[in-house]
C-alpha cells in the first residue's frame, strides 16, 4: 500500500513516502510467523534547488549533489541532469518464520526500511 | 525447484534455498523464538508500548538477550523423538540414554555459529524432582564409544529446562555447522533415585553470516 505520490504525482520535494509490505499481499504469510508486514517507505521528490539545499534535519550544505543542482539550474540541457532522491538514513527488521526444516528461525535484515531520504 | 527468475533471487537473498513449504502444523513458537523477535524488531519497539529504553541501540548482528554475536537465530527440534522407544517405568539402577538428532541442512556453510545452546525438558515426576545430590548430563557424539564423552555438567534440578553449551564441546568453533547433528544424552542421578524422563529437546543455534555483517574480529574504527 503505497501512499498516493504527494504533490501531484511524482512532484514536491525530495522525502520518505509511506509504502507499507503487507506479507500477505506477497503470498509469505504462510511462512511468516511475525511480523504481517512493515512499513518499507520509499523516497520520491524533485532535487532541484532549493530542495538540494536542506539535507534533513541538517544545515543546507555545498555539496556535490547541490553543484549539480545548480549546474542544472543554469543549464537545464546538461548532460548531468538533477540529483537523485535516495535513501539518506535506512533501518533494519527482523523476521520470524518457518524454514522448510521446520526450524522457527530469527533473521535480522540491515537496509529494510527507509527512514529518510535526501539528494544525492 | 526454485522458482526461475526475480523470485529466486529474492527467495535467495532471504536465505531460502528453495520455495518456502509453509507452516508445519503441529510446530508451535517457542517463548524464546517470540521474546528475541519483540526484542529485535524494531519497528515495534519503536512505535508500540515495549519501546526500547532510551539511549540504547540495538547492535547490528548482535543478540542482545544471548550476549552473542550473530543475526540469524534458529530453534531446531530433535528429529530423534519420534524414533524414540517408549522408556522403561523410571526404575532406579541403570538410567537410559536417549539418542537425539539435529537437522542443520539449513544452515549455510558461509555462516559462522556463535552459539549452540542444547536445551532438555524433562518430564515432571515426583519421583525424580527433588532428587538430594542433583544429576550429572553426559553428552557424547551418538554411536561412540563409552569413553567419547564431550561434556558433563552438573544439574542440581529438573523443574527448569537444562541448558548446555555445545559450541567448543560437540562441535569445534569457527567451523561450520554440520548437516546434522547426532548426540547421545545421558542423565545419572548423583544418589541412587529413579530415572529421569526426557521430554524434549531442542538446539538454539545463534550464526552469523559474515556476509551480511562485519566479520567477528573486526577491529572497532
Amino acid at each position: 500500500e503505497a501512499e498516493p505520490a504527494g504533490g501531484g504525482g511524482p512532484g514536491g520535494a525530495c522525502r520518505a513516502r509511506r509504502l507499507y509490505v503487507s506479507f500477505r499481499e506477497v503470498g509469505w504469510h504462510r511462512w511468516v510467523i511475525a511480523p504481517r508486514g512493515f512499513l518499507a517507505n520509499y523516497c520520491q521528490g524533485k532535487c532541484g534547488l532549493p530542495a538540494a539545499l536542506s539535507e534533513p534535519g541538517g544545515t543546507p550544505a555545498l555539496n556535490h549533489a547541490v553543484l549539480r543542482a545548480l549546474m542544472h539550474a543554469a543549464a537545464p540541457s546538461a548532460a548531468a541532469g538533477l540529483p537523485c532522491c535516495v535513501p539518506a538514513r535506512l533501518s533494519p527488521i527482523s523476521v520470524l518464520f518457518f524454514d522448510n526444516s521446520d526450524n522457527v528461525v530469527l533473521r535480522h535484515y540491515e537496509d529494510m526500511v527507509v527512514d529518510e531520504c535526501g539528494c544525492r | 525447484p526454485a522458482p526461475p527468475g526475480p523470485a529466486a533471487a529474492l527467495l535467495q537473498a532471504l536465505g531460502f534455498p528453495d520455495v518456502p513449504r509453509g507452516a508445519p502444523k503441529s510446530r508451535p513458537v517457542p517463548p524464546v523464538m517470540w521474546r528475541l523477535f519483540r526484542r529485535r524488531d524494531h519497528q515495534e519497539a519503536r512505535a508500540g508500548p515495549r519501546r526500547t529504553p532510551l539511549g540504547t541501540t540495538l547492535r547490528p548482528c548482535h543478540v542482545e538477550e544471548l550476549g552473542v554475536a550473530g543475526n540469524i537465530v534458529r530453534h531446531v527440534p530433535d528429529r530423534g523423538a519420534a524414533a524414540r522407544p517408549p522408556e522403561p517405568a523410571s526404575a532406579a539402577g541403570q538410567c537410559p540414554e536417549w539418542t537425539v538428532v539435529f537437522d542443520l541442512s539449513a544452515v549455510e556453510p558461509a555462516e559462522r555459529p556463535s552459539q549452540a545452546r542444547l536445551e532438555l525438558r524433562f518430564a515432571a515426576a515426583e519421583a525424580t524432582a527433588g532428587t538430594a545430590g542433583g544429576w550429572e548430563l553426559s553428552v557424547a557424539p551418538a554411536g561412540a564409544g563409552p569413553g567419547q564423552v564431550v561434556l558433563r555438567q552438573a544439574v542440581p534440578a529438573l523443574g527448569m529446562p537444562v541448558r548446555a553449551e555445545l559450541l567448543g564441546a560437540a562441535w569445534a568453533r569457527n567451523t561450520s555447522a554440520p548437516r546434522s547433528l547426532r548426540l547421545t544424552l545421558a542423565l545419572r542421578p548423583r544418589a541412587p533415585a529413579a530415572c529421569a524422563s526426557l521430554a524434549e529437546a531442542s538446539l538454539l543455534l545463534v550464526t552469523l553470516d559474515p556476509r551480511l555483517c562485519h566479520p567477528l574480529a573486526r577491529p572497532r574504527r
